[in-house]
C-alpha cells in the first residue's frame, strides 16, 4: 500500500 | 496516471460541466437535487484541503480547484441565482442521515487518526452516498430530463472507471487502498439501477421515466 500522507487520486 | 484514471477524471469533469451548462443555458435547476450538490461541495472541500500542504502535480491542483469552484458555482445557481426554479418540495432527503454516519465511520475506520486523514476518509465515505438525494428526487418525480440523465451517467461512470484504475494499480504497481476501493464499489453499485434505465431508455431516445 502507498503512503498514507499522500492521496494522488482525485 | 493510467488510461482508466484519466477517463474517470474526464468523465467526472464532463459531468460537472454538463450540469453547470444545463443550469446556465436553461436558466433553471429543475430536477436537480440541491442536497446532493451540497454533499458534493462538502466532499470536495473536505478531501482537497491537502491543497494547502501537499503538492502532487499541476494537473492534480488544477482539477481540485475546478471541482471545488464548479461545485460552489452550482450551489450558488441553485440557492441564489435560479432559486425560483429549484424544486424544494421534492428534494426532501435528510442529508444529516448521510453526513453523521460518514463522519462516525471515518473516525472509526481510517488509515491514520489525524485531522486531514479523517477528513479525507469522511469525504470518501460521504461521496459514495452523496448521489442518494438526487436519485431520491428522480424517484419522487418519476422522471428525469435527458440532460440530467447524461449528467448522472457521466458522474456514475467516473467511479466505475476508478474501479478499473484501482484494479490496474493493484496489478501494475502493487498499490491498493481498501477504503477507497470499498467505498468506490458502493458508490458504483448505487448507480446500477440508473445505468440500466439509461442504457435501455435514454440511449434509445426515450425519456427516463420510472414505471408508475
Amino acid at each position: 500500500a502507498g503512503d498514507v500522507e499522500e492521496h494522488d487520486e482525485l | 496516471m493510467n488510461i482508466f484514471r484519466l477517463l474517470g477524471d474526464l468523465s467526472h469533469l464532463l459531468a460537472i460541466i454538463v450540469l453547470l451548462l444545463k443550469i446556465w443555458t436553461t436558466r433553471s435547476c429543475a430536477g436537480i437535487s440541491g442536497k446532493s450538490q451540497i454533499l458534493f461541495a462538502i466532499v470536495y472541500i473536505a478531501r482537497y484541503l491537502d491543497l494547502l500542504n501537499t503538492y502532487i502535480s499541476a494537473y492534480n491542483t488544477i482539477m481540485k480547484f475546478v471541482f471545488i469552484s464548479a461545485s460552489l458555482a452550482t450551489i450558488f445557481f441553485m440557492y441564489v441565482k435560479f432559486k425560483a426554479t429549484y424544486d424544494h418540495n421534492h428534494d426532501s432527503f435528510r442529508i444529516e442521515f448521510l453526513i453523521a454516519p460518514a463522519l462516525v465511520l471515518a473516525l472509526l475506520i481510517n488509515h491514520e487518526f489525524s485531522p486531514l486523514e479523517i477528513l479525507w476518509t469522511f469525504s470518501i465515505y460521504l461521496e459514495s452516498v452523496a448521489i442518494l438525494p438526487q436519485l431520491f428526487l428522480v424517484s419522487k418525480t418519476g422522471e428525469a430530463e435527458s440532460i440530467t440523465s447524461h449528467y448522472l451517467f457521466a458522474l456514475g461512470s467516473y467511479r466505475g472507471l476508478y474501479l478499473l484504475n484501482w484494479v490496474y494499480r493493484y496489478y501494475a504497481e502493487d498499490h491498493y487502498d481498501l477504503i477507497a476501493i470499498v467505498a468506490g464499489v458502493v458508490q458504483t453499485v448505487l448507480y446500477c439501477d440508473f445505468f440500466y434505465l439509461y442504457i435501455t431508455k435514454v440511449l434509445k431516445g426515450k425519456k427516463l421515466q420510472l414505471p408508475a
